[in-house]
């Protein structure tokens, strides 16, 4: 009851930029993960590097990441992730 | 103690375009019905926006990073781990365990037969219109047949005169009346197809929708902060013939505002006959006498982008594409029983309703998750709630990697 209700989500990517396979790539083709965390306040999402040989995510090599503040913003419409005042927030959620 | 049976209702496609979810133009009566006697919960997300990982998710209570399934391409058992599923932890605590329409994603995934010995007493059921839900049987405007994204339909005009939910909803209630003669405890699983692409529907629904008070979504163009990784292109859509012949730009379109309007009002009207069926299904399991014992679960694999953000279709992880409806009746405790001579479940049709007069259930705002479903369900029936996974959990066939969210219940 202490603990923060969080829902995580993901979805796999071929690359970088929107290309034909985007939506569904095959397994061998995924080279990015998006890794989400839904609370009741905010989405947080960070999309990684992803080894499909081995199913391994490296939160070192960050392509992009997403903040959205959900009082504010109930449609996601505002991306505050590059945004300095959350640089410590996101440092805590990495 | 008498076993509870479970009715598992999973929509394909879904988004909480419902009226019980506050949308004021989807008209669900029947979904609302469901939802006045229910837990409802407004802020639960699936774990992939796509139906194969998620399915394959909430069925062995594992996420994806754990069935190893991010694509249509593998079966877990094989792939990554012979995970036990929610269906057979049924079967195997002396349940008959059946399959109607899309329960498990269909092909390899589900290793061509829907996990079926594993999860099912019987063989899955499979409507047989099915195969026709891609072929060229939409009316265009030039007279002729095509595969079209928006897709109203005369029914006695299509191949077999039904549509796969009807049959569906036919077999599901054929053998709730079988499961009721033999006297054993059930958990009977249907999957209904819409309102999954194509849009495919009887045409009456759009009735529901007059084209002029449809509108936009309130969000339609890219946020200028939306990184491109982030953005799904939503080529499924593109594939159907009348967006083909829009000519729209890849990847970033966009898809001109009359016909957004159009797949709009479609998705609605298909919303609509998805209710339409739950409430026949439903009204028949209560006229069997089955609802005062019966648990009754209705959720749906992921969401779906209606234009928001400039996108559509599923594949992203905005909570348009990851949050569903989800919500449980169980007898006597998210509902009296009915008074005598009263109904639970009576069928709503919903050119008929006037929208507003079903009260809400026992609704609740906190975030849940589709790995949640197994460990829940398998509670309100009265079985044990399987152990929590270690970190790494690949040769451990029972464990939940979710949570039961029944002590949720009371804080609704």
């Amino acid at each position: 009851s202490d603990v923060e209700a969080i829902a995580y989500s993901q979805y796999p990517r071929p690359a970088d930029h929107p290309q034909w396979n985007s939506d569904l790539p095959h397994l061998r083709d995924i080279r990015i993960m998006g890794y989400s965390i839904r609370s009741c306040d905010y989405r947080y999402t960070v999309w990684v590097e992803f080894n499909p040989l081995n199913y391994t995510a490296n939160f070192l090599n960050v392509y992009a990441g997403e903040l959205y503040l959900l009082e504010t913003d109930p449609n996601q419409d505002n991306n505050l992730y590059n945004h300095t005042e959350f640089v410590n927030l996101i440092k805590e959620f990495l | 103690k008498e076993k509870k049976n479970v009715l598992f209702i999973v929509a394909d496609d879904l988004r909480t375009s419902l009226h019980c979810y506050g949308d004021q133009i989807v008209k669900s009566p029947n979904i609302d019905q469901l939802a006045s006697k229910s837990a409802v919960f407004q802020n639960a997300f699936a774990q992939q926006a796509v139906c194969a990982p998620s399915r394959t998710s909430f069925l062995t209570s594992r996420r994806p990073d754990t069935t190893k399934l991010y694509d249509f391409g593998s079966y877990w058992r094989v792939h990554a781990g012979n995970y036990s599923t929610l269906p057979q932890y049924f079967k195997e605590n002396g349940y008959i365990t059946m399959s109607v329409g899309k329960v498990f994603h269909p092909g390899i995934s589900s290793n061509h037969t829907d996990d079926y010995p594993y999860s099912w007493s019987i063989p899955p059921y499979h409507p047989s219109a099915e195969k026709y839900e891609n072929a060229k049987t939409c009316r265009g405007s030039d007279g002729k047949l095509h595969a079209n994204l928006v897709c109203p339909v005369a029914v006695s005009q299509v191949p077999e005169g039904t549509l796969p939910d009807i049959q569906s909803t036919e077999e599901a209630i054929w053998l709730l009346k079988a499961a009721k003669e033999k006297g054993s405890p059930f958990f009977l699983a249907v999957g209904y197809h819409k309102p999954h692409i194509p849009l495919r529907y009887p045409q009456e629904f759009l009735k529901l929708y007059p084209l002029e008070e449809v509108t936009l979504a309130p969000d339609p163009e890219i946020p200028e902060g939306l990184p491109a990784v982030a953005y799904n292109p939503w080529t499924d859509i593109r594939k159907r013939e009348d967006v083909k012949a829009l000519n729209i730009s890849f990847p970033y379109g966009p898809i001109p505002k009359d016909f957004q309007l159009l797949i709009r009002q479609s998705y609605f009207a298909a919303v609509s006959y998805l209710d339409s069926q739950v409430g026949q299904l439903l009204d028949n399991l209560d006229k069997l006498g089955l609802a005062k014992n019966t648990v009754v679960v209705f959720t749906s694999d992921h969401g779906w982008s209606l234009g928001e953000h400039g996108e559509w279709a599923k594949y992203s992880n905005f909570d348009v594409a990851t949050g569903v409806p989800l919500m449980f009746y169980v007898p006597n405790i998210t509902a009296p029983f009915p008074q005598p001579g009263k109904r639970t479940f009576p069928f709503i049709d919903p050119f008929d309703h006037v929208p507003g007069k079903i009260p809400p259930g026992l609704v609740s705002s906190i975030v849940v998750e589709l790995v949640d479903l197994f460990p829940t369900i398998a509670e309100l029936a009265g079985l044990n709630v399987p152990p929590p996974c270690p970190k790494t959990s690949f040769d451990i066939q029972l464990c939940t990697e979710g949570i039961s969210i029944v002590d949720l219940f009371n804080a609704s």
